[in-house]
């Protein structure tokens, strides 16, 4: 474990638990893709298959149940509860989840490091992490209006992955045995598709105005 | 060591 990591790990909690608080406390979850929530819970649901076969360490296992149990009460909200729902977009949250599954899991096929099941599984999970975001970015820029909660949220969620990048750096670096190609390239990917919010979210919260993406 | 590369990170 190293600093990186661990402020990557907190990052991301923080980020789960941001959303979660704020949809159970306002119940409401404006401005929200259910779409992306969604397949975050199948991410984690792919990537902790090793959950009760492999025990790294107690902060490993409690932390996987922590993201586990926080994405699918997320996507419990937004479907089944009853004051929640009402403020589900559903209109506006169109994006075809199989737009990303499919070619996530064709990649995960074609490439990875051992064709094995929870090895395909955990590479499909690395793929689907880096597009995940992807129909929240959509859903802001349809209705342009992002509270400063969701603004947070997504924020904290790219700020995560480049924790990451710079954990896997020193990782290289300091243990020699370690390289791993395909969670650099979905990482670096992931963080680049962030970028672009990260610049406007800068821009607005420099120039202290609303955050507003450009149609 | 026990882990392969990257699978002891969430």
């Amino acid at each position: 474990m190293n600093i990186f990591r661990l402020a990557g790990d907190m990052t991301h909690l923080v980020s789960v638990l941001v959303l979660l608080l704020k949809i159970h406390t306002i119940k409401s979850c404006a401005g929200i893709s259910l779409k992306t929530q969604e397949l975050y819970a199948l991410v984690f649901t792919t990537r902790y298959l090793d959950l009760f076969t492999d025990y790294i360490s107690l902060y490993n296992t409690v932390m996987k149940l922590i993201f586990l149990g926080s994405s699918f009460s997320i996507v419990w909200y937004i479907r089944r509860h009853k004051i929640v729902r009402r403020s589900y977009d559903k209109d506006q949250d169109t994006f075809r989840h199989y737009f990303i599954v499919l070619p996530c899991l064709v990649l995960a096929l074609l490439i990875h490091h051992k064709f094995t099941f929870k090895e395909v599984m955990w590479t499909f999970s690395l793929y689907l992490e880096a597009v995940a975001i992807l129909p929240q970015l959509v859903l802001l820029q349809r209705t342009r209006n992002i509270d400063n909660l969701t603004g947070q949220y997504v924020f904290l969620l790219g700020a995560y992955r480049a924790l990451y990048i710079l954990n896997w750096i020193y990782r290289h670096y300091t243990e020699p045995h370690y390289v791993h190609w395909i969670t650099w390239i979905a990482g670096i990917v992931q963080t680049l598709l962030y970028a672009d919010f990260f610049y406007y979210y800068f821009q607005s919260w420099k120039n202290n105005v609303k955050l507003q993406l450009p149609a | 060591k026990g882990q392969p590369q990257s699978h002891d990170e969430l």
